[in-house]
């Protein structure tokens, strides 16, 4: 798994919850 | 060696042995990743958050969430008790956690959730401050660090006159909340320390 820091992937989904992204929201 | 996993945002404490690592991982995203989400609205709503550009709002979240988490989820750390509920809603003794390997990180928690609780917040009292804990995240990656400034002196000047106002004989409490902005940074850089020393095989 390497590095928990990056793998939470916290940039990521701060992004995509700014963006509204609906996909994303619905899994 | 029994693994243990240490952070209430688990279900709970103790690892199934039955499941792979990657079960155990995506158990913990599952209560992860909604939880950065409500951080993300929470944000959103604030008064001039979204004027800032976009790679700010973004830095500012990477720097500040986990510091707005743990404002959110303090009372799971029940100093009178010494006990921390996990989000499956079993309480856990801090010998029971000291037990499986918790560390002073536990302490600095309790110690931090038990101020903020007998500071007697109301809930529109907490989430401003939770603002101020959010725009006062570090300022490493920020490309206009005035207007984050800007946006952070507006929100401490409305937390001063709404506490003021609230609380016009007990006029420490704006003080003592200001002052657990350093100590938000200080969990916030032991927070780092466990997780990079954090391996799930």
């Amino acid at each position: 798994f390497g590095d928990p820091a990056s793998n939470l992937g916290l940039e990521d989904i701060i992004r995509k919850a700014l963006m509204g992204n609906l996909e994303e929201r619905q899994e | 060696r029994r693994m243990y996993l240490g952070c209430p945002m688990n279900t709970a404490p103790n690892i199934d042995s039955q499941k792979s690592g990657h079960e155990v991982w995506d158990e913990f995203m599952h209560s992860f990743t909604p939880a950065v989400r409500e951080v993300v609205e929470f944000a959103k709503k604030i008064p001039g958050f979204r004027d800032l550009s976009q790679h700010d709002q973004v830095n500012l979240l990477k720097a500040g969430t986990f510091e707005v988490l743990v404002v959110r989820f303090a009372s799971l750390f029940d100093a009178k008790e010494r006990t921390v509920t996990f989000l499956g809603g079993k309480k856990y003794s801090v010998d029971t956690l000291r037990s499986m390997g918790a560390s002073e990180f536990l302490n600095s928690m309790f110690d931090f959730s038990e101020k903020l609780t007998n500071l007697g917040l109301s809930e529109e009292e907490m989430s401003l401050f939770t603002a101020v804990v959010l725009v006062s995240a570090d300022r490493s990656g920020i490309e206009n660090v005035n207007s984050v400034e800007a946006l952070q002196d507006t929100l401490i000047c409305a937390l001063r006159n709404l506490i003021t106002k609230n609380h016009p004989n007990e006029l420490a409490t704006f003080t003592k909340l200001l002052l657990k902005l350093p100590d938000l940074r200080s969990l916030n850089n032991m927070h780092s320390e466990q997780l990079l020393a954090f391996k799930i095989h």
